[in-house]
Parts: C-alpha cells; structure tokens; sequence
C-alpha cells in the first residue's frame, strides 16, 4: 500500500498504490505532470452479428462491443533500484506483464510489455490493448506517423475526403502506427513510440491506445482462410515481448525528442560478442 | 564467405502486403521467418568478417538473437567476454546494454581501459517463464555503452571472483564499523 515512485534526473513516475498501476508521469525538465492511467485491455473479437456477418479475423478488426475488458484492475509489484536503472515490474495475470523502467539520464519511460499466450479455453478470440487514459482535453484528435515520416492528424468519426457514416466505432477509427501516436492540448503532449508496426487509436478524449497482440477464432473470409490462431510452440499461442517508450513534454519541444529517439529505436546498435577464454556452455 | 543477397531477397518477399501486416496463412508466416533467419544467418558472417578485419584480430564473433528473453550462452557461461557494440546511427549514442549472466559481480572495462559502472540485477520471473528452458542466467549485467557515429566501441567483461568480493564486502564493513567507532 506504499506510493511507489520511480525517478531519474529528467521523470519521475508514479503508480496508484491501491491497483498498482501507473498513474503520474512528470517530465521535471520542464516542471510538467500529467496523471497517466495505463492499463491492458482486451476485446472480445466478433463473430458477427445482426448488423453484420462480418467476423474479426486477420484482415478485420472487429471487437464485438466498444468496452474492452480490463486484463485486470490491480496488479502484484516489485521494484528493482540501483545507481543505473529503475524498474517496478507489474505482473496483471498469467500472460501479461510489463516492466516500467527508468534508466540513468534517460528523458523517457520504458515499458516492456510480455503479452501471451493469449488464452481461449473460452472460445473468446481476444484482441489485446494497451491504454492510456489522461484528462487531456483533445476533441476527439490525434496524430499518427506514416512510416516513420509525416505524422498525420486523425479525428474520431471523422474522413478529411468524404462524409463518413461510423458503423464501427472502434475499429472505424483504428489507424497504423508505424513508430509512434500522440495526443496533446495546449500546453502537454503525450507520445508514445512503438518497436514495431501497430493499430492504435484514441476511442475517447484524453485516452490512447495500442494493440498490442491478437488471438482469433475464426476466419474474416477476406481471403486468408484460416483463423489468425498463431499456434506458436506447441499449439499454445505466441508470447510477444516488445517496448513502448512514453514521453511527456510541451507540444513544442515533443518534436525534438520523438524523431531522434525513433530513429534510434528502429536503426537501434547491435551487438556482437566475443569469447575469450571461455568454458563450454554446457559439459555435454 | 558469405552474401548479404540472401537477407536482401528475404527482404524483398516480406514487402508483400501480407507479409507487412501478418494476413498470410501460417506456413506462409513459417516461410518469410525461415528466409529471414536464413539471410541474417548470412549477414552475421558478413558482420564477423568486417569486425574481424576492422579490429585487425579474427575472433569466433557470436550472435546472441533471444537477449530480449536474457538468453546468451556466451555471457551466461564465461567468465570472460567481449562485447562489440555497432552504432550505425551517423551520431553519438549511449546505449544500455543487459546481458544475461550468472556470476554476482562484475568488472566492465570500455574502449579506453577505465572501468564503467556496471549493476547486476536478477533475471525477472516474467522472463523466466517466458524463456522456458531455453537459458538459464539467473542475472543481467547492466552498463551504459557510448558509440561513436557509424562507428563500434568493445567493451571487456570479467566475472568478479567470488573471494575477491568477500574481501572487498569485509573491507567495507570494517571501514564502516571503523567510522562508526571514530564516532
């Protein structure tokens, strides 16, 4: 029940001590806060319904109701802290987890997500999220990147070349996140960097989301014609590790930091070892 | 010897639409992974090759490709390794580096001999599951590494021997029990 807080020269981030969950993040640079609810979800995928036959599959995204369900509403925590890394590790069930860390002179927060296997012993395909619910006030407009490039503006509900009639309103307002998506007002931008291509979206003001992983049932009839099952070992399901990287700054100054730190991410260092005057790995 | 074309044409069938996005079937998804592993298997040798020949020494150059799930039979066996990083941003990072390990202390020496802090920290159990039976460090060496532009910097890593930490843990008791008496 203690408040838990991480904190390095440049953030510090702190979690609810009633769920465990993130709940504060603030760039001291700058002298600015913004409370940040993250927390993973899931929606059930569809199997159609009197609208539509349309099931959700590897083409279609289609949860069969706007409310994802939480993975869980409060967590077990432990936290790991020394001279050059601040970690609470956050463990919200059997097949998800996230580390949130905080290296020495790093401006920004590391979450590494552990997602899978997915279950579905109750038949419920499961597409996974991660959100994050902030008071922004940002009517229904967020910013998406197109491969790492222009970053475009997206509004809910809304197409820039025609009239759009939302049938689906989440889905319909899914966009491809190839390096990262933010939300800002006037004065505060939240953005998020991903590892790897996602769909993300903002469905309500103020909140972000990405997903992360998916696990279906059956076939979309879109051409695939199998169900995105992902078998993986032993006909489990996959386990997907990845990192999103959360920075809070001005609109203004958000800029200089996103586009260097993507590039980073995605043309990242390699490494390469060598032994010397090593034993075998094993005796055998 | 070694191409790099392999990687390129594994490359260039994962442009397909499915490919990018993950609409294939499964034995098509089996594929795109084979040929990649394929063409990075290829690549390694390349990049083996150009350090070797950048360094002026051939050493056994190794890959560890699961350190996202802290495997690496290399840094979890020896008690001495190198570690090469390659920056090939045209600027100058630092980077945290974490290497599965199973000793409890560690000396880390950069590219100009002077020591670099380093931490050990435990191998989470979220990891442990996740790796299953594949490795079996039980810790993660941690040290910030700075690259220069397009460019590599070698890192040398020894194990701490065990009595050598006893030693310097009993130094620091009796320095502070020393201090304590003083006051």
């Amino acid at each position: 029940s203690k408040h838990l807080t991480i904190t390095n020269e440049h953030v510090e981030v702190s979690f609810s001590p009633d769920t465990g969950l993130l709940k504060m993040i603030r760039n001291l640079d700058k002298g600015i806060s913004l409370n940040v609810a993250q927390n993973f979800f899931w929606y059930n995928a569809s199997v159609g319904n009197s609208e539509s036959s349309q099931v959700s599959g590897a083409y279609i995204f289609r949860p069969d109701s706007n409310k994802p369900f939480p993975v869980s509403s409060s967590l077990e925590t432990y936290t790991v802290q020394n001279d050059l890394v601040q970690e609470v590790y956050q463990n919200f069930s059997s097949w998800c987890s996230q580390v949130v860390r905080l290296y020495k002179g790093q401006r920004f927060v590391e979450l590494e997500w552990t997602v899978g296997p997915i279950p579905i012993e109750d038949n419920w395909g499961k597409e996974i999220i991660s959100r994050f619910d902030t008071p922004l006030k940002t009517s229904g407009i967020f910013y998406t990147d197109s491969n790492g490039r222009e970053i475009l503006q997206r509004r809910r509900d809304y197409r820039p070349t025609w009239k759009l009639e939302q049938t689906e309103p989440v889905a319909g307002n899914y966009y491809p996140v190839n390096s990262r998506i933010f939300i800002k007002d006037n004065n505060v931008q939240l953005t998020v960097l991903t590892d790897r291509s996602q769909g993300g979206s903002s469905i309500t003001d103020g909140s972000l989301e990405l997903m992360v992983h998916r696990r279906l049932l059956h076939d979309d009839a879109r051409g695939v014609g199998e169900p995105l099952f992902e078998p993986g070992d032993n006909n489990k399901g996959l386990i997907v590790r990845g990192k999103h990287i959360l920075y809070l700054d001005t609109p203004e100054s958000s800029a200089d930091f996103h586009r260097p730190q993507a590039q980073q991410e995605f043309i990242a260092p390699q490494i390469i070892l060598s032994a010397t005057g090593s034993k075998p790995y094993r005796e055998k | 010897k070694a191409s790099s074309f392999v990687f390129r044409e594994a490359m260039g069938v994962a442009q397909h639409h499915d490919a990018v996005t993950g609409t294939e079937k499964q034995h098509v998804a089996d594929d795109y992974a084979k040929r990649l592993t394929v063409g990075w298997l290829q690549c390694q040798v390349l990049v083996s090759n150009a350090l070797s020949s950048l360094s002026g020494s051939k050493q056994n150059f190794v890959f560890c490709n699961k350190l996202n799930i802290s495997v690496c039979p290399l840094t979890e066996s020896a008690s001495t390794f190198s570690v090469q990083v390659y920056n090939p941003l045209p600027r100058r990072i630092t980077w945290n580096i974490r290497l599965p390990v199973n000793g409890t202390a560690y000396n880390v020496l950069g590219p100009n001999d002077k020591s670099v802090p380093n931490q050990v920290v435990p191998v989470s159990n979220f990891t442990k599951m996740v790796r299953e039976n594949k490795g079996y460090a039980t810790s993660e060496l941690l040290f910030q590494a700075t690259i220069p532009a397009v460019g590599f910097s070698t890192y040398t890593v020894t194990k701490e021997a065990a009595g050598k930490m006893i030693h310097q843990r009993r130094s620091k008791w009796v320095q502070q029990y020393n201090q304590q008496m003083e006051k």
